[in-house]
């Protein structure tokens, strides 16, 4: 509850006028992002809490929950590299969820198995667009793809998906037309 | 390839030989409308304390200095790709604005990413980024239609408040509204409800017929004069002006069927799973 309510504190806080309609000066803009961040680490750590409590009794714990908030510019440390994920979503939503998950991801070739661990599910690798490419970062991208796949989350509970990288190819599975036209 | 097009199984986008974006057709009904999307900018209004005009647009106000913007050309079209789940189109329209089409096999709607910035302003020119999209020949007669916070839906008519007499001086800004889940047009003679939501509430209006307009970025070089002392001109830690990024997801249907797509999409949008990841080195059944 204590680590809950920094995210509701910040949250709270972050209702004032100039914080919902951006009439803020710059110094209390980095301020709220701040104490939003803050209260969002905290939020991880709860759902790490949550995920150990549905673990089987007397069993292991859950694996450490690892978060990205950047993957919207297709940034995340934890899926650019690796070969071997557990994919685990959470949906908030009182009916089934189907969602696309977008992960970058460096391989060409993966693998993708359901919440049973066996079946497997149809997967897309793309390259991360232009426009993406182009945006500054601090470091360079190691990740210059992304893997897409369709997600079923049941209402209010969680699916986790395995994805596997299989072994290097450079042959892409998708096909691509690459055309610039001048205007 | 000749096929400038990307499609799933509910919708399909067209775009011309330059990539412009011609065409949306919605494959479950055979409905299609000629579609085209721009950027544009406003110049913000800097304000003239000689001549009374001090208004300056900034953080609290949206006050352009013309009430035409300046279009952004697209520059190149970089592509199509396709998988068996997604297809996407990308347009590059300028050295800091891009766009990428999306249509997922699965899901009813073209997914728009926007992105934009940072907004040059070497000019000393404060700019307000704007998308328009398009439907030629479509009547939505001066009227559109805006949520409330995601609840109550309000009609939006041009130049027109319902409870009182407006003596309008703001063309452009005097017609924008809120847009908190999406903004819609509907065509009540041919029957068709065009509907755009968003990832975050931003402003919007209709300005021509078949037009819907949102308000994408904003930087801008003078203060307004109404409390806050600074002028809306973000950075970041490095002193450069923001890129920002965001979606819209465009719906086309007949007026009567649209609710049933935009509101589930809606939830959809807004309360999107929360993905987390582990590492453990065991093989998936081993895992289970």
């Amino acid at each position: 509850k204590e680590q809950l309510n920094i995210l509701a504190s910040a949250l709270g806080t972050a209702q004032h006028h100039d914080a919902i309609t951006g009439t803020e000066k710059q110094a209390v803009v980095f301020d709220y992002e701040e104490r939003l961040a803050n209260g969002v680490n905290q939020v991880q750590n709860v759902v790490q809490d949550v995920y150990n409590k549905l673990m089987p009794k007397g069993g292991a714990a859950a694996p450490e929950q690892l978060f990205c908030t950047q993957l919207n510019i297709s940034l995340c440390s934890v899926t650019a590299n690796l070969t071997n994920l557990q994919v685990t979503l959470y949906n908030p939503l009182a009916r089934e969820a189907k969602y696309y998950v977008r992960l970058p991801v460096s391989g060409t070739k993966y693998t993708v198995y359901q919440s049973d661990g066996k079946t497997t599910v149809q997967n897309d690798v793309l390259p991360i667009s232009p426009g993406t490419a182009q945006i500054p970062l601090p470091t360079n991208r190691t990740a210059h793809f992304e893997v897409v796949f369709l997600a079923s989350v049941p209402a209010l509970g969680f699916s986790t998906y395995f994805v596997r990288r299989q072994s290097t190819s450079n042959v892409l599975r998708f096909q691509r037309e690459y055309y610039r036209t001048q205007v | 390839s000749t096929d400038n097009s990307i499609k799933g199984k509910y919708v399909r986008l067209d775009f011309s030989a330059s990539g412009e974006v011609s065409s949306m057709t919605n494959l479950k009904t055979g409905l299609k409308v000629p579609l085209s999307q721009n950027f544009f900018y406003y110049e913000g209004m800097t304000g003239n304390n000689t001549k009374g005009e001090f208004q300056a647009s900034g953080a609290y106000i949206f006050r352009p200095q013309k009430n035409e913007p300046t279009k952004l050309s697209l520059k190149f079209f970089a592509g199509i790709q396709r998988g068996v789940l997604v297809q996407e189109a990308y347009q590059q329209v300028t050295n800091w604005v891009s766009q990428v089409y999306r249509i997922y096999e699965d899901k009813p709607y073209v997914e728009v990413e926007w992105t934009v910035g940072p907004v040059p302003v070497a000019d000393h020119i404060g700019k307000e980024v704007i998308t328009r999209y398009h439907l030629d020949g479509f009547e939505n007669k001066k009227t559109f239609y805006t949520d409330a916070n995601g609840r109550e839906i309000l009609e939006r008519v041009l130049n027109y408040r319902p409870t009182w007499q407006l003596k309008q001086t703001e063309p452009v800004a005097g017609n924008y509204y809120p847009v908190n889940s999406f903004i819609s047009i509907k065509d009540t003679k041919k029957n068709v409800q065009f509907t755009v939501l968003v990832d975050r509430a931003q402003g919007g209006t209709s300005l021509n017929e078949g037009d819907v307009e949102l308000m994408l970025h904003r930087r801008l070089l003078v203060d307004d004069g109404k409390g806050v002392g600074e002028a809306l001109d973000e950075r970041d830690i490095d002193g450069k002006g923001l890129v920002t990024r965001g979606t819209h997801y465009l719906l086309l249907d007949s007026i009567e069927n649209s609710s049933r797509l935009y509101r589930p999409t809606a939830q959809d949008i807004f309360l999107t799973p929360a993905i987390s990841f582990s590492t453990a080195e065991v093989s998936p059944v081993q895992y289970v």
